[in-house]
């Protein structure tokens, strides 16, 4: 980006253009270019080298690098944290569910998971085989089962044993299935008649488009979301649809998934994503 | 909608006559917008527009008695003949088994999909068997056996995955395990893979040699936003396929995606998934997409 020596309506376009392919939208676009161009007037840039360190400069701030990206999953006081992982269908809820359990094993933190997915097919047994691979035990419920209740037993199990965390996978559900999106309000209500669901996990796709915007509004609104986790960013797809997210309803992206294995989960942090953007 | 855009872009112009290059302009930048915000991709976006200012300079507009409704008209065709161009239905073999080969990134749904191509072509009359080529998500397989219970398809998983058996060997015996019980119609399903990871491409291509598919299909999330065109480039190089099924097209997504897939690839949308459900399946409709995309 920007390599050409000088400065004219075809690096506009190619700024432009880099930013639309990352999936950062159309309103997001034109507003940071919008700020770019005052910043070129104002500093009277003419070389493309200056122009590249202000569009980084203007994309991290969009990032918001000083938002407060701390997970909230350990035990304060009598109660476990408790985690309840959400979102759409196939974005990697399962797998990000395991990473976590994985991340705080290796912190020596005692951990309980909750196999509240009681509808598609294996889906128990897909968490079961995590737990089983990074050393913690699983609940779980008899097929068809109500996911309140396998998430209550789970907090249940984890405020028996004195565990440090609880996570509670749940079912994948478009966000515009209103009984899919009651049923998870309902999860949260029963965990919270135990314990407090100490953070609420969005987990992204990186490939989805702008209807990732939507999906994060309804979660918000449904089920309180503190957080969200951008996973498949090991591909090509830039996950630039986080920006609006964060921007619009002051939610942190906290962690990133980088690929499959328990170990491939880390922290997000803004300057990767922006240089990833950019480079 | 795009129809209320292009109103609006019009209102400005009433009793000027003749439209000029720029109210034309102007009225494909609205265009492009709605064409992005709909998530398709900028490559796809650039070159329809193109066609459609073209179009739009002619006499077909300029000559309309409502020129933004000529407009979004032009749009809607372009849109649908793109979309539509190809569609065709499924392709048999002409000695059986046909064989299907599912294929794409990982989520996009292609377990799922294979349970219900395998329920739509039993109810056909077909004998499809279905394959349990995932040897590496875990419980793959098992998620497959349950999918076959549930449409009654037999599943043929003779590696118990999780790590364990080679998808190459497992294709190659599920081929000749159906000329032996007579499947005239073998559906395999595979791990989902990153077009980039040049091991997993290759093995998928190794798949695909072994057993010579009549029919590989990219499943494709309708959500999906701008990756669909590497994606989808990737997949035809590196592997090839012949055709396109659109999943999760029950959510909200726009799914700009199915232009960006059909324009850069040619290749036709066959099918689209509605639901989780088996019967959450139907032969792809182009105008219904082209609405959709437009809204
Ligand atoms: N490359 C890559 N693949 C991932 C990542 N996270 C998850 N996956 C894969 O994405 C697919 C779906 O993951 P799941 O964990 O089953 O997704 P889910 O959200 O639980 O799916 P549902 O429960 O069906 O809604 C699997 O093949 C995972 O291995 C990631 O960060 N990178
Ligand atoms: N709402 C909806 N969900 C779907 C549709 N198709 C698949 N799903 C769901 O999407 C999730 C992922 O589906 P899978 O069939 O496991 O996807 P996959 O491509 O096999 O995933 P990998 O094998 O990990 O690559 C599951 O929760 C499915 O139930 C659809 O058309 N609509
Ligand atoms: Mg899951
Ligand atoms: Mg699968």
């Amino acid at each position: 980006l920007l390599s050409r020596d000088k400065l004219d309506d075809e690096t506009w376009e190619e700024i432009e253009d880099t930013l639309l392919l990352a999936d950062l939208g159309v309103p997001g676009t034109t507003e940071l270019v919008e700020r770019l161009r005052t910043r070129v007037k104002v500093e009277g840039v003419s070389d493309p080298e200056r122009m590249r360190q202000i569009l980084r400069e203007e994309l991290l701030t969009s990032v918001n690098p000083d938002m407060d990206r701390d997970l909230d999953v350990l035990r304060n006081g009598r109660d476990p944290g408790v985690v309840l992982v959400v979102g759409v269908n196939g974005t990697g809820k399962t797998t990000t569910t395991g990473k976590l359990a994985r991340l705080l094993v290796a912190e020596d933190k005692d951990v309980v998971l909750g196999a509240a997915d009681t509808f598609r097919a294996a889906a128990s047994e897909q968490l079961q085989t995590w737990g089983d691979r990074v050393g913690v035990p699983v609940v779980r419920g008899p097929e068809g089962s109500d996911p309140a209740s396998v998430a209550f037993d789970s907090v249940a199990a984890g405020i028996e044993g004195e565990c440090d965390t609880v996570v509670v996978d749940t079912a994948g559900r478009l966000h515009t299935k209103v009984g899919l999106m009651d049923e998870l309000g309902k999860v949260k209500r029963v965990i919270e008649k135990q314990a407090p669901v100490t953070e609420v996990l969005l987990v992204l796709d990186a490939t989805t488009g702008q209807n990732g915007m939507t999906q994060a509004r309804v979660f918000a609104e449904v089920v309180d979301i503190t957080g969200i986790v951008l996973t498949k960013l090991d591909g090509t797809a830039k996950g630039g649809i986080v920006v609006s997210v964060q921007r619009e309803l002051g939610v942190p992206v906290k962690l990133v998934g980088l690929g499959e294995g328990p170990d491939d989960l880390a922290v997000f942090e803004p300057e990767t994503f922006v240089d990833a953007i950019i480079d | 909608s795009l129809s209320d855009r292009l109103t609006n872009t019009f209102k400005g112009l009433r009793g000027k006559g003749r439209l000029s290059e720029q109210d034309i302009d102007n009225t494909v930048r609205e265009i492009r917008m709605a064409l992005l915000d709909a998530d398709v991709a900028l490559p796809v976006v650039r070159a329809f527009c193109a066609r459609v200012k073209e179009r739009a300079l002619g006499s077909e507009v300029s000559e309309a008695l409502n020129p933004a409704q000529q407009i979004v008209k032009i749009v809607n065709e372009e849109l649908i003949a793109i979309l539509g161009g190809d569609t065709r239905r499924l392709r048999f073999a002409k000695n059986p088994p046909t064989i299907i080969l599912l294929a794409g990134l990982q989520g996009a749904g292609k377990t799922t999909l294979a349970g219900k191509l395998a329920g739509h072509l039993k109810s056909q009359g077909h004998q499809p068997l279905l394959v349990a080529a995932d040897l590496q998500r875990p419980n793959a397989v098992d998620q497959l056996q349950i999918v076959g219970e549930r449409v009654q398809v037999p599943v043929f998983a003779p590696e118990p995955g999780n790590g364990i058996g080679d998808p190459v060997d497992v294709a190659r015996r599920a081929k000749s395990e159906a000329e032996l019980k007579l499947h005239d119609i073998v559906i395999i399903d595979t791990a989902g893979r990153l077009a980039i990871d040049e091991d997993l491409m290759n093995q998928l291509r190794s798949v695909g040699e072994a057993v010579q598919p009549d029919e590989t299909l990219l499943v494709v999330d309708a959500m999906i936003g701008q990756d669909a065109v590497n994606t989808a480039v990737l997949f035809d190089q590196q592997v090839g396929f012949d055709g396109v099924v659109l999943t999760k097209l029950d959510g909200d997504a726009r799914g700009g995606a199915a232009l960006s897939v059909v324009g850069v690839t040619g290749k036709p949308i066959l099918f689209a998934s509605t639901g989780e459900k088996p019967e959450d399946f139907e032969a792809f409709h182009p105008d219904r997409m082209a609405g959709r995309i437009l809204d």
